[in-house]
Formats: structure tokens, C-alpha cells, sequence
């Protein structure tokens, strides 16, 4: 349902290159969970970005169900990530001036969700995440790992067929951790969507179908997960 | 060095009051490294910001190295502040308009330390957290874990007696957190530094001499560190 094809992306600042993705070979299959693990600056967000519409590739080809999406106009790639893809950020990216709530609430506003429906679909990830005595904190009023789980929670409420997670879990304490993954899981093998999952938490690169192994921009071997 | 005696934080958003930290009873003494352990949403963050007088208790008291800093006017905290304590923030802070190492130079600046000095306690810093080849990137221009290292860089290049680390690990792998940690440790150890650091990781609290444990705004229990 994913795959890039000798995938390149170089990052020019003044005369310097950065070469941060260099010819990455990639296949993640309908209904699989994929981690993506490698140390810091390894570029697996700028994979994740690549492969989620959110930045363009210097080289390399990226299908997304069998489209290539580096041939699309904005216009066609702002639809495609509406309605197939959810991103949870490395770095959240909630919008400040709404509640917990509301940031869950906008992708089913923007996709003209009826209020009723909205309300169910919001109230019950967020009771999923364990989020349902802070419905109404703006962001700067929730901890770290509070906000993270709000953008997890809004990553999946319009039900995306691909989900990509930048380090879902980087602010959250084991437990908690867990069970957001395997709550990821389970909402994926319902609705055979697909996760990939960039973490640098062995425990939760576990709970993966595969893990994939990234370093300094190529992928170094991947293998299957054990369970 | 650090201590608190029945502190409490309550958070009031019209009606509701949330009890974030209720009669934490707290002692952290010179040269240690103590971690601090905890569900998303215990109250770690809320702690760290009373220690390092980013906000104020709703009562109860703390001092640092004797003296009662709920007392204090904020001309005396900001002093308290620049000289006495180095924090690396959740969510990093850094100032977007300026590279990495003007980020980390910054408190040297503001202490009004020599150009020459500057320049090699920042350079040495970035190379201790392995961040040589990125000095003039902004932090748009770096991975999510090299934000986090400028950060962590930043709070120790003013030798600060009491550093103050919330989750300085969340979004670096486990070989560059443990690097990290062990640098911290290592730096504490020759100015006899105290350092205070929350994390979710258990292996990064094993590093720790002491590790305490919060739950629902309370102190649960501690133990020492085995090695
Ligand atoms: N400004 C605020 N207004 C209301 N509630 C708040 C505010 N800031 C924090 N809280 C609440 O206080 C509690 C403690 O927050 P704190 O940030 O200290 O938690 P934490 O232990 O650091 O969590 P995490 O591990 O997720 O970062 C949380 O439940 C949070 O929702
Ligand atoms: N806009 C940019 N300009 C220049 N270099 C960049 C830019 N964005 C990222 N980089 C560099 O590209 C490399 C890969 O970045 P990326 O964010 O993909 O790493 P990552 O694997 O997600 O790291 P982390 O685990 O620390 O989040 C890093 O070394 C970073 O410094
Ligand atoms: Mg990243
Ligand atoms: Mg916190």
C-alpha cells in the first residue's frame, strides 16, 4: 500500500548537502504494522514526512496505493492526505487556542462530519487514550505526554487508512505507552489500515508486524517481529 | 541543596481545580542525581517548574541551598535563575531564529563571559553531544532528537549547580540517550552539580543515584539506584 523507490532527499543550505535519505527501498503491505528505528538524525522523519505528502522527495518515486504521488498538484495531495492519511508529529503541532476536544474534533469538521457523529467518534478516542477528564485543557494546559496523546487521538478519528506516527510514545511513561500502540494496532486490524511507526522504544518496535532499520539514511536490514 | 516541605500546585480553570502536586515533602542533596519517575500526568513537570522557580507554589515551601525562594521578589529569581540553575525543557525552547550554537552560547552571553571562553565551551559542549557537523543549523533544520541535545548542551554550558532535565531522553535512541545521561552524570560529578531528571525511561532512571516516584501529584516511594 506503500512503497518508494530509490528514494533520495538532500537538504541544501548554502553549499552544504545534507543528504538524508539516500536511495531508500521501501514496501509496507495493506493492514501491516511497521516500525521504523535508527538513531537520532538517521532521517526517519524525513521519510515519515516524504511518504505522508508533507515534503517532496530530491530524487525517487513514493506510491501510495499503487499512485505516484510525485506527480500530483498540491490540490490532488491536500485530498489524498484528508482522506487517507493521519499523522501523529514528533512534535505534536496541536493548535493552541483549541481544547483537547476540539483539536480531535477538526479533521471531522474539515470532512463534514455531522455533529452527532462527531461527538460520539471524538468522546470515545479520547476516552481511548485516557484523555476524558481533560476534554476541555487547551494544550498548554495538559502535560507532555496529555498533549500527545490528544495528537494521537486526532490522528485517527477520521479513520485513515495509512497511519504514520513520529515517536507516538517519546513523552509517555511505559504503561501508558503500551497502550496507545496497542491501541493503534487494534483500530488498524479493524479497519485494515496500516501504521508505520518511527520509535526509539525497543519495547514499542515489539508490538510491530516488522521493524525496520534506519542509519544515516539507508535502510540496514529490517526483520520480523517475534510474536 | 533542594528542598521542599508540603508543596502543593493547584491549577484552577474556572470551577475545576486540578490537584496536580499535593504535599510533595522532597530533599535532594549536593552532587546527587536524582530521577524522577511517574505516569503521564502525575505532576513531574509541574515539579520541576516550582524547583526551577518557573512558576509558583499554590503553598508550601522550597529552598534552594537554604534559602526560601517562595519569598523572593522575581529580580532576585531571575538572578537565582541565570546563575545557580540550568534547565533543559520538554519541549526544548530553543529560540528558532538562531543556529545551534548561537542557542547554547546564549546564557554564556547573557553572563557576559569572554569571546574566546565562548567559543570553546560551546564548541566542546556540541561535541560532547555529538552535534560538531550541525553548529549552524537553526532548529527547523535539525531532527527532533538534535533539538533535544542543542537543549541539553545549552542548560550545561554555564556549569550550573543545579540542573534541572525534563525528559532529556524522549526523542533520542537508546545508545544517544544513555551518552547523554552519562555526560550529565560525568559533568555533575566534577563541579559537584546536583541534577534532577525526569524520565519515563527505566533505563536512563537506573543512572540515577536516587529515583522517586510520583503518582497523582504524590511522592509514592523511592529507592536507591543499585550500582
Ligand atoms: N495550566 C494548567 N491548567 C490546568 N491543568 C494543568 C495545567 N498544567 C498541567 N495541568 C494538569 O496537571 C497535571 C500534571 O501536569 P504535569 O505537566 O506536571 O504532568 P507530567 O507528570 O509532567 O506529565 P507528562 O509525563 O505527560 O509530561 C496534568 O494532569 C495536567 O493535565
Ligand atoms: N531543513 C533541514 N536542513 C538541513 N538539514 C536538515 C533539515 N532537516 C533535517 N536535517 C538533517 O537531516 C538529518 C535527518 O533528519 P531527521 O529529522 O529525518 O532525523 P530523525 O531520524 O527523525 O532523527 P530524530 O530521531 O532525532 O528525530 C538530520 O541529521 C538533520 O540534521
Ligand atoms: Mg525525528
Ligand atoms: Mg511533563
Amino acid at each position: 500500500v506503500v512503497e518508494t523507490i530509490d528514494l533520495c532527499k538532500v537538504y541544501r543550505m548554502g553549499l552544504t548537502e545534507i543528504h538524508a535519505l539516500k536511495n531508500v527501498n521501501l514496501k509496507v503491505y495493506r493492514g501491516e504494522m511497521v516500525a521504523v528505528v535508527g538513531p537520532s538524525g538517521s532521517g526517519k522523519t524525513t521519510l515519515l514526512n516524504l511518504i505522508g505528502t508533507l515534503d517532496k522527495p530530491t530524487s525517487g518515486k513514493i506510491y501510495i496505493d499503487g499512485e505516484d504521488i510525485t506527480t500530483k498538484s498540491e490540490k490532488e495531495l491536500t485530498l489524498l492526505r484528508r482522506r487517507k492519511i493521519g499523522f501523529v508529529f514528533q512534535f505534536y503541532n496541536l493548535i493552541p487556542v483549541l481544547t483537547a476536544y476540539e483539536n480531535v474534533e477538526l479533521p471531522l469538521l474539515i470532512s463534514g462530519v455531522p455533529k452527532k457523529e462527531r461527538e460520539e467518534r471524538v468522546r470515545r478516542l479520547l476516552e481511548m487514550v485516557g484523555l476524558e477528564d481533560r476534554m476541555n485543557h487547551r494544550p498548554d494546559e495538559l502535560s507532555g505526554g496529555e498533549q500527545q496523546r490528544v495528537a494521537i487521538a486526532r490522528a485517527l478519528v477520521n479513520n485513515p487508512s495509512i497511519i504514520l506516527a513520529d515517536e507516538p510514545t517519546g513523552d509517555l511513561d511505559t504503561e501508558t505507552g503500551l497502550m496507545v500502540v496497542q491501541l493503534m494496532r487494534k483500530l488498524a486490524k479493524e479497519e485494515d489500515s496500516t501504521v508505520i511507526m518511527v520509535t526509539h522504544d525497543p519495547q514499542i518496535s515489539e508490538i510491530a508486524d516488522r521493524i525496520i532499520y534506519l542509519r544515516d539514511g539507508r535502510i540496514i536490514g529490517e526483520h520480523k517481529s517475534d510474536d
